[in-house]
């Protein structure tokens, strides 16, 4: 679950 | 996702494969300063603490698990494999990298997005990565000679740096909420610590003579 606060980048 | 990430995270995949290979195969680390590893590894210790907790995608958790156990291996090679560790130069790595880890940490402390240990841990290690190149740009400074191998690693890792700075105007013009000042500050010093190594890569390129930065 990508919710607000998680970091999507590398 | 983007063109621009998507290029960012493969030119730091190279970056990082070419210094792997460059240790493996002619069991050498000439040039290459341990310090600027072990501060690398720790940035990607920090950074993926939630590589079991938020799953994102397959990319994501694969990717991040190949930089973990890249970087790792650098510094393990550096120190322990017994051909290897023979050509670290310490004497000239000198950089006193922990006193970079104490202020980033300190930093991520006071600014930070989120009070919470996860966030911390990664603003800290978005600070780190910022610095962390600088007992590498040191060394070269130092050594002057920059082998071939060595000067693409660098060139790498801040062209790598630099495609996620067209990432994040990408992201911020396409995605309404997608705002992270500490990321893209963070980021842009990085990419400026690069800015003179990228002028004298060029010259040198330009006028196909051997890569020498000035004293």
């Amino acid at each position: 679950s990508v919710d607000g606060d998680v970091h999507d980048e590398l | 996702m983007n063109i621009f990430r998507l290029a960012g995270d493969m030119t730091h995949l190279a970056s990082v494969l070419v210094l792997l290979l460059k240790i493996h195969t002619i069991k050498s680390c000439a040039g290459i300063s341990l310090k600027t590893q072990e501060l690398y590894a720790l940035v990607f210790a920090t950074r993926y603490l939630d590589l079991f907790t938020d799953y994102i995608s397959l990319y994501n958790t694969l990717m991040k698990l190949i930089f973990l156990v890249s970087s790792f291996s650098i510094v393990w090679y550096i120190r322990h494999h017994k051909i290897v560790r023979r050509s670290y130069d310490k004497d000239q790595d000198t950089f006193r990298h922990y006193f970079l880890v104490l202020p980033c940490f300190l930093l991520a402390l006071v600014i930070n997005e989120k009070f919470t240990v996860k966030e911390i841990m990664w603003t800290f290690s978005l600070y780190l990565e910022a610095v962390a190149i600088l007992p590498q740009l040191v060394l070269l400074q130092r050594t002057r000679n920059i082998d071939n191998l060595t000067g693409q690693y660098v060139f790498l890792l801040g062209a790598y740096r630099s495609l996620y700075i067209l990432n994040w105007i990408y992201r911020y013009f396409t995605e309404p909420h997608y705002v992270h000042w500490i990321t893209w500050i963070s980021g842009l010093v990085q990419t400026l610590l690069y800015a003179d190594f990228f002028y004298y890569y060029f010259q040198s390129w330009k006028n196909n003579v051997k890569l020498e930065l000035p004293a």
